[in-house]
């Protein structure tokens, strides 16, 4: 279940998108005890001036993003923009049974995007 | 359903060897599992932030709950305890002894162990229960040939009413090996003084692992 993605790179500013992965739509609902599934989220949008330029907190003022978003404005030709990309994710965990009949718990990091970024 | 080289390739990606074919009937998710689900699901924390202490980070890759590191928590039963009551010549006196059996062949040779814990719950004879001074556990590995087994451990036991528990790593096998294919021990309960001899009614064996490839160094702080 997702956020309808708008053509490439379309779409507005750069930023998380909403991304629910079913596990029942992914057919292991029947040996998966928890979650049902997760918010994964994904990252889409545009990044030139200014979606580049860095929020509070974000990154330095002027790092490569922004040189190259400056770079394209200028001469489109030459460059592309840079990427929307996850900047912050964070850990699931999977409860479940496996082949030996033992209860399982398994971390996973990195698998939800919390916030995306220029690169 | 997705397309099978999709739900494989993802498979693989969460460390799965293949896909498990589906819970068995008979078995419920022990209260310890679920207790670690929940404090370990960032998600399940958000819905339900009584849980866990708001703004608290959780180190990847660390079991909190057991204060060790870890980011796989198996919860392993005794493939079935077999009982031998023996004569009055053993050193545990008339009482059983039981050999209980764990297949750890789902642990990976690159998962490394930290925690192991046997978990057994006993039943008091009814008509004389309670041990007067308590009973004393022993764990051994089982005999091979004609020899005796080697006791592993002993645990004075005050009670039978909770289920009492021995942390076997450094014990069962050296603190850095891998995890044994298969684990037998030989358990016995002795009553301190003379008392009724209890029965095993289940042991299980809580395993906790940490799969390296899995695990992310803690992103710096922002200078």
């Amino acid at each position: 279940d997702a956020e309808p993605a708008v053509g490439r790179g379309l779409g507005g500013a750069c930023r998380a998108r909403r991304l629910y992965v079913s596990f029942r739509e992914v057919g292991w609902h029947r040996w998966v005890i928890a979650p049902r599934g997760f918010l994964a989220n994904y990252c889409q949008g545009q990044c030139s001036l200014p979606a580049t330029l860095p929020g509070p907190g974000g990154p330095p003022a002027l790092n490569h993003a922004v040189l190259r978003a400056l770079m394209h404005s200028a001469v489109p030709s030459a460059t592309g923009l840079p990427c929307c990309v996850p900047a912050r994710l964070s850990p699931i965990s999977v409860l479940f049974f496996d082949n030996s009949d033992n209860v399982v718990l398994r971390h996973y990091e990195d698998m939800v995007v919390d916030e995306c970024g220029c690169r | 359903p997705a397309a099978p080289g999709a739900a494989a390739a993802l498979l693989q990606a969460l460390g799965l060897r293949d896909t498990p074919q589906g819970a068995p009937k008979s078995r419920p998710v022990p209260p310890v599992m679920w207790r670690l689900f929940r404090r370990r699901d960032p998600q399940e924390a958000r819905t339900s932030p009584r849980r866990t202490s708001p703004g608290a980070i959780q180190r990847p890759c660390h079991v909190e709950e057991l204060g060790v590191a870890g980011n796989i928590v198996r919860h392993i039963l005794d493939r079935g305890a077999r009982a031998r009551t023996l004569g009055p010549t053993s050193p545990t006196g008339q009482c059983t002894e039981w050999t209980v059996v764990f297949d750890l062949s789902a642990v990976e040779p690159d998962e490394l162990p930290s925690h192991a814990r046997l978990e057994m719950r006993f039943a008091e004879a009814e008509a004389t229960a309670g041990a007067a001074g308590g009973w004393e556990l022993s764990v051994g590995r089982e005999a091979e040939g004609e020899g005796a087994g080697s006791v592993l451990l002993r645990q004075a036991v005050a009670t039978l009413g909770t289920p009492v528990r021995v942390e076997l790593l450094g014990a069962a096998w050296a603190r850095n090996a891998s995890a044994p294919r298969s684990l037998r021990l030989v358990l016995a309960l002795r009553p301190r003084a003379f008392g009724a001899c209890a029965s095993l009614i289940e042991a299980s064996l809580l395993l906790v692992t940490l799969d390296s490839r899995l695990c992310h160094p803690l992103t710096r702080p922002r200078r």
